[in-house]
């Protein structure tokens, strides 16, 4: 049961919300400001807490939502208390939706920062972030937790720089009979080999991650980011650990650093409390050097919300309340500020240290699931698709959002495609019809390879569901009944 | 299973892909030669 906890102080503190509190409307403790941006799955908001005038940040989830991946996220959220994890209040169930009332970090996503001032970050910034994210994963793997999903886009910034780490969407808690999972789980370009070889892995899965998003820190984007994403899930177990692309831009020991990061082998891969005694980590520089970041990054923001609001002010009045409710352009425009919880990170093409932007060649990089976890021995950690959404994984997602974004460019030549249901790639590995093809017949094959790949891969996935779902089903009542919040 | 069955798709879809590639790339050479 949960209690008041708020400290004697002059400006007191919420530390978690009183169980009065929690019976209340969620309307009755909160002012609700502004909206900051979707989470993976749901909408976060700024709130003020009433009685104290704390801010917080509150993610608002539709019940039919896969409900196990929440009460997941909020039990390791509950867990922890380390100043770089984002904490958790509470939660509240209002009309049709879950309220999780969680630590606001005014300074926004790492993955936020770089989009809005358009630029990589400097090497004794990255080690600055690096060096309090190593706290953050220093503290969970003590407690035995893997966070499964380390990227810019889930390392948010305390308004003083302090970085937290957030999303626990897919994070998992190791116990002593289950010393290593086996679930392929995260985001594809930062997942570690032993994640994608489905051979178990432990906590320095998280420090592969680490190493990815020190360099997508440096270049925007990590290594593979322009390529599918399931041709890099089988090339990152095969091929030598990335590196920087052009590493004399940086120091050695940054060099190194990612070198200790990204080894293939992850019992030979330091853990947190040996890179925190690493020579780029121990001498980086405090906080204060980030402080301009996220200046930086506020007033872009505002100045991209004052641009965006002069663009869809039109004259009348009526206009405005009609878009507001109905135009998409206004929900884009929300998107865009600093999202306290993000599904997907953005990125955009990069040239040395100055990223430009270029809508046309973003990346959404979103956030992998491949096997859920059915039912485990312990019963702590349990993944399951809710019966109620059943059908789609993150990464399907992150296919048709794809697809989405690059729908206007393949429209555009989709009067030449070949017509996908009827065209099938060859099973016996002869080609030797292609001899036969113009060369425009072959680029349009190409071009038409991942839409295929894709299509069928959603088949199989289909066909897999249909064969579980009873099962989930059958493991989701069970769970309904003995979960409490 | 369904790792595996991703795998294998993968796999015959990159060999198609390498396919195509060299073919587009043989034939570029062709051109330049013939040129």
């Amino acid at each position: 049961m949960e209690t008041v906890q708020l400290r004697n102080h002059p400006k007191r503190h919420l530390k978690k919300l009183s169980e009065e509190s929690l019976n209340k409307q969620p309307e009755e403790v909160f002012d609700v400001l502004e909206k900051l941006g979707e989470g993976s799955y749901g909408s976060v908001y700024k709130a003020s807490h009433k009685e104290t005038s704390q801010i917080v940040a509150i993610k608002q989830i539709p019940v039919e939502s896969d409900l196990q991946e929440i009460i997941k996220e909020i039990s390791i959220m509950q867990q922890c208390d380390s100043p770089h994890v984002v904490k958790y209040y509470g939660s509240y169930f209002k009309n049709t939706d879950l309220w999780i009332v969680m630590e606001y970090c005014g300074g926004g996503s790492v993955s936020d920062i770089i989009r809005l001032r358009k630029q990589t970050l400097k090497e004794d910034e990255i080690a600055t972030i690096i060096h309090s994210t190593l706290k953050g994963l220093e503290y969970l793997h003590f407690m035995r937790k893997i966070h499964r999903d380390i990227k810019a886009g889930n390392i948010l910034l305390s308004a003083d720089g302090n970085a937290k780490l957030a999303d626990f969407g897919v994070a998992g808690q190791l116990t002593d009979t289950m010393a290593k999972r086996n679930t392929v789980i995260g985001t594809p370009f930062w997942m570690a080999p032993e994640v994608i070889q489905e051979i178990g892995y432990n906590c320095v899965a998280d420090i592969w991650s680490l190493g990815i998003t020190a360099i997508e820190m440096a270049e925007g984007k990590p290594p593979y980011a322009d390529i599918h994403p399931m041709r890099a899930i089988f090339m990152i177990p095969s091929n030598p650990p990335p590196t920087l692309r052009r590493e004399e831009l940086w120091s050695k020991e940054f060099i190194d650093f990612i070198n200790q990061c990204l080894v293939k082998n992850p019992e030979h891969r330091a853990s947190a409390t040996e890179l925190l005694q690493h020579p780029l980590v121990k001498t980086a520089k405090g906080v204060s050097i980030l402080q301009h970041l996220i200046n930086e990054a506020r007033d872009a923001l505002m100045k991209k919300s004052e641009m965006q609001h002069r663009e869809v002010e039109p004259e009348d009045d009526d206009i405005v309340e009609e878009n507001e409710v109905d135009s998409s352009t206004m929900v884009q425009a929300k998107r865009k500020e600093m999202n306290t919880m993000q599904a997907f990170t953005t990125m955009n093409e990069v040239m040395d240290n100055t990223m430009v932007e270029n809508d046309r060649l973003e990346t959404q990089l979103g956030t992998m699931l491949i096997n859920s976890e059915d039912e485990e021995e312990t019963g702590t950690m349990k993944k399951s698709n809710s019966p109620a959404q059943p059908a789609k994984p993150s990464f399907l997602e992150y296919f048709e959002q794809h697809e989405n974004q690059t729908s206007t460019e393949e429209k555009k030549t989709s009067s030449q495609a070949p017509d996908l249901s009827n065209w099938k790639i060859p099973l016996n590995g002869d080609y030797s019809f292609l001899k036969d093809w113009s060369v425009d017949d072959i680029q349009m094959k190409l071009n038409a390879l991942d839409p295929m790949m894709e299509q069928e891969i959603e088949e199989i996935h289909q066909r897999y569901q249909a064969k579980r779902q009873p099962i989930l089903e059958a493991i989701e009542s069970k769970k309904r009944r003995q979960q409490s919040f | 299973l369904f790792m595996k069955e991703l795998e294998r798709i993968v796999k015959l879809y990159e060999a198609y892909r390498q396919a195509l590639i060299t073919e587009v790339e043989t034939r570029k050479q062709r051109q330049q030669w013939y040129a």
